[in-house]
């Protein structure tokens, strides 16, 4: 059974699918076998692994809709061990298509546990790439999955989102998914020219101890040239300060989950 | 009449909210009364106007709702000629709430009737800033609106959700508010140093001509700095780069507004 990594906040633009993309390409560079599941309609993380929008046939959307399983969704990309279900712009209309559905929470869960049944595919990890809203498309991949990672931009506004964040976190722990546990926040975009970075870091290592990872990530440039040519920042430029960063943090994770 | 701007655009962490403080605040400096509407349930635009979380009684959900006007959920600022309506958490909700409601995107255009209908309030601009997702909030918001401003971050993600954005913007127009006109499109945390920003800077001037505007925002640290002191960035630190170019923004968008 893989590991299911919901990658989750509400804050928009901190970092949610450049961490999917490549921690997900990390991961996959040390072995593990990996899939990016882009429940985001804008498909940022389905472009950012080469996936043009014309090639998505099956969806996040159709698994969603209980019209596709997830072996028929995922697709294979040009890196070894790392395979990505694409989304669609369709998914922006989940909310209202499931609004009268009564288990609407659990249709990525329940299409996980058909996948199950039926063999499963050969994976070790999911990580899901989430909207920026505590919608009906989060709350699935918060529902389906073991933990939450938290990527956290090292601004203001970052820090005032990170309570209702976790509000909603303990909503879901309480009545859909018991077992959700945090598996960490992440600092991103941190700029150790900046003060606000630093002040910023400090008060989430206040708040959230040892739940924060170690590893932060840099703002680096590299990092966000690296998806207008449809590639992890990993394979456009290895030994940039940002790939650096992300197979620091996969190794940090890999630690994290054998202390479990 | 006031004319009402909505600053939207689904891609999260592009500069919306900043970019609906500064713009609102260096308006009101030029004499403009000048009113921003806080349509996110995050908050951040309340914020970093200086209101306070607790102090929100009366906010845009409230609005929405129904249940308050847009007279008794104002709020002074301290900066003359400049007042808010905060928002509430509660407007995450909002998409639930009105699902079954027939005229569920009417709900904040028909609070403005409303509002002049019972002899309106003195107000010269209202700039919404809205969440980051096409839902039903800014769905409101683009049908209250004379028009859109779209900022839009120097960055790759940031041009895929613009044909998306344009897509939805022609179906407000096409139904629900013909009125709906492209006001124009921002550049912002654009940074000189990197051809990223460049390149995308000369493919949105491509695409939308001269609806782009001439005023850049840079990437400036003062700006990112000034909401964690619950000020704009024009209070803050008045002679900085971030400062200069909203003041210069806000002339450009007088001088357009003069040539409809
Ligand atoms: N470490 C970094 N250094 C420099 N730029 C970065 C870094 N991480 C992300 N970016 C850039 O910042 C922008 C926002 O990142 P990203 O799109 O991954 O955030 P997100 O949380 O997924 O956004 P959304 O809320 O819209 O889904 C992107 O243009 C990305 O390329
Ligand atoms: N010109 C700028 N220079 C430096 N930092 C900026 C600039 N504009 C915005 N920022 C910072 O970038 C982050 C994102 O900006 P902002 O929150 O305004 O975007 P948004 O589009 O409103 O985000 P959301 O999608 O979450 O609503 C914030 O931390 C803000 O302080
Ligand atoms: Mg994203
Ligand atoms: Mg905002």
């Amino acid at each position: 059974k893989p590991r299911i990594i919901a990658i989750a906040n509400q804050k928009g633009g901190v970092g949610k699918t450049t961490t999917a993309i490549n921690l997900g390409t990390a991961l996959a560079a040390i072995g593990q076998k990996v899939l990016v599941l882009d429940m985001d309609a804008q498909g940022n993380a389905s472009t950012g692994l080469g996936v043009d929008s014309l090639s998505r046939k099956v969806t996040s959307y159709e698994v969603m809709m209980g019209e596709a399983t997830i072996k028929e969704a995922i697709t294979k990309t040009k890196i070894p061990n790392l395979m990505v279900l694409p989304s669609s712009v369709d998914l922006a209309g989940a909310e209202i298509e499931l609004a009268n559905v009564s288990n609407r929470a659990f249709r990525l869960k329940e299409a996980f546990v058909r996948n199950e049944q039926s063999g499963g595919v050969d994976i070790d990890y999911v990580i899901i790439d989430c909207p920026p809203s505590l919608n009906v498309v989060t709350i699935n991949a918060l529902t389906a999955a073991n933990s939450i990672l938290v990527p956290l931009q090292c601004e203001f506004f970052a820090l005032e989102g990170l309570s209702q964040l976790m509000r909603t976190v303990n909503l879901v722990k309480g009545s859909l998914n018991p077992d959700l546990e945090i598996q960490g926040v992440v600092l991103t975009m941190y700029d150790n020219r900046n003060k606000l970075s630093e002040q910023v870091a400090a008060d989430v290592r206040g708040h959230f101890g040892d739940k924060v990872y170690t590893t932060m990530i840099p703002r680096n440039v590299r990092v966000s040239e690296a998806p207008s040519h449809g590639k992890p920042v990993l394979i456009y430029d290895y030994n940039c300060q940002g790939s650096r960063a992300y197979i620091r943090l996969a190794g940090e994770l890999i630690q994290r989950e054998r202390l479990k």
